[in-house]
This record gives C-alpha cells, structure tokens and sequence, in this order.
C-alpha cells in the first residue's frame, strides 16, 4: 500500500514539466527515504535525479518499496487537471498495474481522482559518487535560463568557464560569437538574487546548449541554480524542490573527438 | 569537439 499526500502539490507538477521534455518513461521508487527517480535521456547523454523526501509530504505511507514505470507525458496530462492550489495525493495498491492521482481542492468542495495504467520499464540504474567538484556556481535560475535561451540563439555549444574572474558562458556560431561574463555578487537585497562562486580551480567545460535549455524548464521549481562543475566529470545542475529535496539533471560534457 | 560520453561511462552501474 502506497499512499503519498502532497499539500503543494504544484511542486509535482512542476517537477513532471520540469522532466518530461528529457525523459520520455522513468520508473518512479518509493521507498521510505522517499519519492525518487533517476533516469536517462534517450541517448544517454544526461541524465536527471529527483528526490522528494518522505518527511516533505503531509501524509507518507510506503509498506514496502516499490517502482512503478511510467509514462511521463501520461502524468503530466493527469497532472495538469489539478488545480494549483490543490492538494495531490498518490495511491497505489500492492501488486497493482495502475496508480491513482487523487487532487483536492484547497477548501475540500471538489475532489477528483484520476487512474492511470502503469507500465513495466526495463532502466538501468546508475551509481552516481559523490564528488569533488572543481567550481560551484549558484545563481539566480531565471538568469542562467536567459543566458542559455540567449546563447542557443548564436551556437549549439557552450563553453561554461569559472575563473576568479567570475563565470563565463561562451558560445560561436555561423553568425558571430557570444561571451557573458557573471561576476560573484553578494550585495544584493535578497539572498536569492545574489551569484556565489565557489572555485577550488579554473575549470572549462563545453555542453549542448539543447539539453542546458532542457534542464532550465525547472526554473519554476526554484529562485535559484546551483551549477557544480569538474574535468572529466558531468556537469551537475540542481534545483531545490522547496525544502524536501531536488532535481539534480547530469550532462556530460563534450569531448576531443 | 564533436561527441559525448554517455553516462555510462561515467558512473557505474550496480
């Protein structure tokens, strides 16, 4: 017996807009750490972990663990019936192919549920080590979805560069070239505006900008980013889902032919 | 610069 009740349950569906556009079918795990998924773009080039943990849930009974495969574009149709202000609640019967998507409105006076057939996926899932990264960039999630729509406009690749300097996006194309330069700036009103720069060494690295503009689709989920960057490792953009956990999307970085 | 690594080759699988 699954029962997962989600108070904000805008956050999920957030976190299907934010994935859906990478990953077609995921399975989703429940376990009693929490809700989580990992799971690979389909030519493996990135890949994305979500986390929301038990304890962000109003209501969260998981018996025993369970992986239910499901079509993603399926959940965010159901998804996208629920009101924003509603509140989501998951239920799935042991040894059941479907799961129900039960909305409430805040004021209890509408309550709908909707059922959907699961699937079985066959997903490798990949150990992902903790690491040292050589920079890490946080910075407000709406610039760094600016600076990637504006580039993609130019190039296909950007080259991200941290210096003491500061961050650099750079990117060229048939047209010209592009550079943006994001200096660490503390001083500003609010915590969320500000760009910190944490850099142990300089590190360049170069990534489609397609999957950089695919990941910022979850720019809604969180004021900020938080971008960890090392050589020879993929790079690691995260957004906060509130206070109960995170998308982390993984790209690996292009390579010497 | 032309190709990627998929993950694969990244981290392990378990």
């Amino acid at each position: 017996m699954l029962e997962l009740r989600l108070v904000q349950g805008s956050l999920l569906k957030k976190v299907l807009e934010a994935i859906k556009e990478l990953v077609t079918d995921a399975n989703f795990d429940c376990s009693a750490t929490g809700f989580s998924l990992q799971a690979m773009d389909s030519s493996h080039v990135a890949l994305v972990a979500l986390l929301l943990r038990s304890e962000g849930f109003e209501h969260y009974r998981c018996d025993r663990n369970l992986s239910m495969g499901m079509n993603l574009n399926n959940v965010s149709k159901m998804l996208r019936c629920a009101g924003n202000d509603d509140i989501i609640t998951l239920k799935a019967d042991d040894g059941s192919d479907t799961v129900t998507f039960m909305f409430e409105s805040p004021n209890q006076d509408k309550i709908a549920d909707f059922e959907m057939k699961l699937m079985d996926i066959d997903s490798e899932h990949l150990g992902i080590p903790e690491a040292e990264y050589h920079a890490i960039v946080k910075m407000p999630s709406a610039e760094f979805a600016r600076i990637c729509k504006d580039l993609s406009s130019i190039g296909d690749t950007v080259v991200i560069s941290v210096t003491k300097e500061g961050v650099k996006f750079s990117t060229r194309g048939d047209i010209g070239n592009a550079n943006i330069v994001c200096r660490q700036n503390t001083t500003v009103d609010k915590p969320e505006e500000a760009t910190i720069i944490e850099m142990q060494e300089p590190v360049s690295l170069t990534f489609a900008l397609r999957y950089m503009n695919s990941f910022t689709k979850a720019t809604p989920l969180s004021n900020t980013v938080t971008i960890s960057l090392s050589s020879e490792l993929p790079v690691v953009v995260e957004y906060k889902v509130a206070d109960m956990g995170y998308i982390r999307f993984y790209l690996a970085p292009k390579i010497e032919d | 610069l032309k190709t990627q690594s998929r993950m694969e080759r990244f981290f392990r699988c378990s």
